[in-house]
């Protein structure tokens, strides 16, 4: 059953959003 | 155990959008994350979209960390 509903359009926005959050947290204070 | 390094990173995201420990993400606490992250309003709304599976207008810490997961995936199945 597929509960996450990933398609080819909101990965990349989502790639954005996470790797933003990444970099929120480990880049300069 | 990556598994597990993975849980702990989806709950750490998961808090900086939970700003107030509600123990869930509601659209506005996504819209407040703007400020911080270089993304637009529209798409934060998709972000919040996809996240929620349940479409009930809650993002739960399970549907984040699901979320979170299926992105490590992507990322490490290039």
């Amino acid at each position: 059953n597929p509960q996450f509903r990933s398609t080819a359009a909101n990965e990349g926005v989502l790639a954005n959003f996470f790797n933003s959050l990444l970099s929120k947290k480990t880049g300069s204070p | 155990d990556g598994q597990q390094v993975m849980l702990e990173k989806g709950h750490e995201f998961f808090q900086i959008c939970d700003t107030e420990n509600k123990g869930y993400i509601t659209r506005m606490d996504m819209q407040r994350l703007q400020r911080g992250l270089s993304l637009s309003p529209q798409e934060l709304e998709k972000v919040f979209d996809s996240l929620d599976a349940d479409g009930n207008g809650f993002l739960t810490l399970e549907e984040f960390t699901t979320g979170f997961s299926a992105f490590v995936l992507t990322q490490t199945h290039v």
